[in-house]
This record gives C-alpha cells, structure tokens and sequence, in this order.
C-alpha cells in the first residue's frame, strides 16, 4: 500500500491510498486501505493521518480518524500516531502496522508496531529541490 | 516539522512522493491530482509487490485493487475496493470522486464503472504473481485466512465448509485458534495493506 497525505501552500488538506491489498486473501476480501478512517483521513481543519499494515485488523479500530481526533485534542503527530496504534496493539499484540500523522501547518510523526522499524517518506519547502527525506522511526 | 506545501507518503516510496510534491510545486495541481499522480507512480512501480497490478494474489491468484481519495476540505471521498481488471486504481477513485455522488464502488460493478468512464478492461496477473501463487497453492495454501472450517486450513488446501458451532465449542483444538494472534500472516514491508 501507498499512503499518502498532500497539503497545499493555502492548507488545504488530502490523503488517499492505494493497494493491492494483503497477499493469499480470501477473494472478495478487502482490507483498510479504501475504508474512510481506516486507510487514510484528512480534515483541513487539523490535518491528516494515513496507515498501513494489517488490513483486517487496523480497520476495526479505524486509526487514521482517531489520530486526526487525538490532534483536535491537542495531541502532537507523533504522540496521535502512538495513541492510534496503542489502541490497537492492546488488542492484537502481534499485529503489524504503521501510520504517518501531519498537521495542517506541516508538522509530522509516525509511529508503528510489529516490525523494527517503519520508513516514511516527505516532501516538503525545508527539502532543496527535487529531494525527498526518508525518515524511520523505531517500533 | 516541515513547511507548505508538503507530502508525506508511508514507506520509502520517493518517487510517488517527489511526483505528488512537483505536482503540486511545479505542475500547480489541485491536491487530489497531486495524490493521483503521486498514486498512480506506485501504481507503474508496482511499489514493493504492494502496489499496481501483478501482486499480492488471492486464493484464486488473481490481483484486485483498492484506492481511497478523501479531500480534508469538502469531506468528500472517491473509493474502489476489490476492483477486477483495471489497472489504475487511483485514478478511477478520482472519477466516484468527481463524477458521482457515492463514495465507495467495488468489485465487478467498479470495473464496469472504470470501463464506462474510459479505462481499458485488462488482466492484472503477470508471471511474478503467477509464481507467487503457484508458490503458496504448492505449499498446502500456507498461510492462509480461514478457521473454524474443515478440512483443517493449518495444513491443507480449500474447498472448506465450516465446522458446526458445537464442534467449535467443545473442541479446543478448533484450527488452533488464537483470534488475536496475527503472526503467522507475515505482514511486514512486502505483504501490508
């Protein structure tokens, strides 16, 4: 899966995803990315989150929105991606995802559970031209 | 922290996230053409087997794809989920995003929506997915997402039918069950939603 947050200089705010979904799936089966909340959620009125992982699991927990939610309480990114994942991994301590969480001004964080490390990717106006800054975080 | 514009992409996808960001910067897309493009190269690159066309087979081995654009402004949402025979998943996204009032279409009506919209009707499987499948199908259908179902998933092959409630009930052993351990499922960088 791609997930993917994109603000604009005016703060208008998007998220999207896009899969191929989990490997030897039941047919029919679809996991979080395509599911509002779920996969990704954006309101440009906080900003956005986007996940990946374990489809069947992180979409009964819907992580993306209650990152967003964690920001309108006044979470910063990395601690709202922790609180989202946290959620999940009391529940399903072997479950593995991911999830990247930016405000509507730009300022971000991940967090993750069940690998070693989760890699994220970022564009922005501090990056010189035609750059894009990889950055981990630690699960 | 970071400054506008800005797009930040899960993994180490730079050059979905470089396209999306020149979209924007040079391109002066509207954001969700920006998220399109920056999709769409995942899409191309078939991005880790995870992305795009050719991964990621199901039990049948054959390669669906789901895609969610939701706009943070309006609220509104253009999604396909287990879309057949199509290969730019993102994009028909765009078009329940821009062309209808819905929000999520899915399987065999999103392809026929897809080719009512322009796109071409076209196989996903390639020889790597193919192999993939081959691969697991050789392996007994190791691992794999059922229980509760006989014959016994943890070591053969469908078609399954399910085991009666009371059996469940009473036998401890029901397919090993643990509803809440997922580690035998191998998600990780090359297997995720």
């Amino acid at each position: 899966t791609i997930s993917m947050i994109v603000i604009n200089e005016e703060g208008h705010v998007v998220a999207g995803t896009s899969t191929n979904g989990a490997r030897n799936k039941i047919p029919g089966r679809v996991g979080d990315s395509p599911i509002p909340g779920a996969g990704a959620y954006a309101d440009s009125e906080v900003g956005a989150a986007v996940a990946t992982g374990d489809g069947d699991v992180m979409m009964r927990f819907l992580p993306s929105l209650l990152a967003v939610e964690a920001m309108r309480a006044g979470l910063d990114p990395e601690a709202a991606g922790q609180q989202a994942i946290g959620r999940i991994a009391k529940y399903y301590p072997t479950f593995s995802g991911g999830i990247v969480v930016v405000t509507k001004d730009g300022r971000y964080g991940a967090a993750c559970h069940g690998m070693e490390e989760f890699p994220y990717s970022v564009a922005d106006r501090t990056v010189s031209d035609g750059d894009v800054r990889v950055l981990t975080v630690k699960c | 922290n970071g400054g506008l514009p800005l797009v930040a992409t899960t993994w180490r996808f730079t050059n979905a996230t470089l396209r999306a960001y020149q979209s924007l910067t040079v391109g002066e897309f509207d954001p969700i053409e920006a998220l399109v493009e920056g999709c769409s190269v995942c899409e191309r690159e078939q991005c880790d087997g995870t992305v795009g066309f050719g991964g990621s087979p199901d039990e049948n081995g054959e390669t669906t794809l789901d895609a969610m654009l939701m706009d943070g402004k309006t609220m509104d949402i253009g999604a396909v989920a287990a879309l057949r025979d199509v290969k730019h998943a993102a994009e028909v996204a765009k078009y329940v995003l821009r062309n209808t009032k819905h929000t999520l279409l899915v399987g065999s009506q999103a392809t026929e929506f897809a080719v009512m919209m322009g796109f071409k009707k076209e196989s996903l499987q390639t020889d790597a997915s193919r192999g993939m499948w081959s691969a697991w199908k050789n392996n007994h259908c190791q691992p794999n997402f059922w229980k509760n179902v006989i014959p016994s998933p943890s070591m053969s092959c469908g078609p399954y039918e399910p085991v009666s409630a009371n059996t469940i009930h009473h036998n401890a052993d029901s397919s090993l069950d643990n509803p809440t351990d997922r580690s035998s499922f191998e998600f990780g960088q090359y297997n995720h939603d």
